[in-house]
C-alpha cells in the first residue's frame, strides 16, 4: 500500500491503516 | 473498503484524529491541501540519489554519442539504430510468455573508425528487470576502448563502469560527462 497523503510506499502493517467513518 | 486508508508515519497520528469526525476523502483532501488543525506538511520528496540511474547514464551515452564520433574524426556520419528483442523461452513458456532481452544498438562507423552503443534489458516480464548493460566502444586507428555500464543489484542505480580511461582524451571528457 501507499500513503493515501503523500504517496509514498508503505509496508503492509496493519496500524497504519486508519478507519474512516463512512460516508 | 472505501473508508479505510494507509497512511505513513508522517501522517498516520493526523488521520487517526481525523477518523473520528471525517471521511477519508475529506481527511486526505484536508492533508492535503494543508488546513487540517495538527495536519504536518508532507514531507518533502526524497531528495536525488547522487549516482544517476543506468538509464540516465544510457540515455546521456546516447546522446552523446555523435560528438564522441566527432572526437575520433568521424564528423557528420549518420548514426544507424537496430532494436532487436531475443526471446528466451524457459520452464515450457514460449513468446510471448517467457524472458526477453531487448538490445538497442546504435553505430556511427566510417573508412575503418566506429563508435558503437550497445544498450541491452534483460527481462524476466514486461514489468520485471533482470539485468541491464550499457556497453560503448570506440575503435579506430590506435583507439580500441570499450566502456561498459551495468545496472546495479536490486536497483536501477549504475553498479559499474568500467574502461572510461581507455578512451582518447576528448571523448574521455565527454563520456565522464555523461555519467555524472
Amino acid at each position: 500500500p501507499s500513503c493515501e497523503v503523500c504517496g509514498v510506499d508503505l509496508d503492509d502493517t496493519a496500524d497504519r491503516l486508519v478507519t474512516f467513518v463512512l460516508a | 473498503p472505501e473508508n479505510q486508508g494507509w497512511f505513513c508515519d508522517v501522517h498516520v497520528a493526523a488521520a487517526r484524529a481525523l477518523s473520528a469526525t471525517s471521511t477519508l476523502a475529506d481527511a486526505v483532501r484536508a492533508a492535503r491541501s494543508g488546513d487540517a488543525s495538527g495536519m504536518p506538511e508532507p514531507s518533502p520528496p526524497p531528495a536525488d540519489p547522487a549516482e544517476p540511474s543506468w538509464e540516465t547514464v544510457a540515455q546521456s551515452l546516447r546522446s552523446t554519442l555523435p560528438a564522441l564520433a566527432a572526437a575520433i574524426g568521424l564528423d557528420d556520419v549518420r548514426p544507424v539504430t537496430e532494436s532487436t528483442r531475443e526471446w528466451t523461452p524457459m520452464d515450457g513458456a514460449g513468446p510471448p510468455w517467457c524472458p526477453y532481452i531487448d538490445r538497442v544498438t546504435t553505430v556511427i562507423e566510417h573508412d575503418g573508425a566506429r563508435v558503437s552503443l550497445a544498450i541491452e534489458r534483460a527481462h524476466w516480464n514486461d514489468d520485471e528487470l533482470a539485468r541491464a548493460d550499457v556497453r560503448l566502444a570506440v575503435d579506430a586507428p590506435g583507439v580500441a576502448a570499450s566502456v561498459s555500464v551495468a545496472r546495479g543489484p536490486g536497483g536501477d542505480s549504475v553498479g559499474e563502469v568500467r574502461g572510461v580511461d581507455a578512451l582518447p582524451e576528448g571523448a574521455r571528457s565527454l563520456v565522464r560527462e555523461a555519467l555524472s
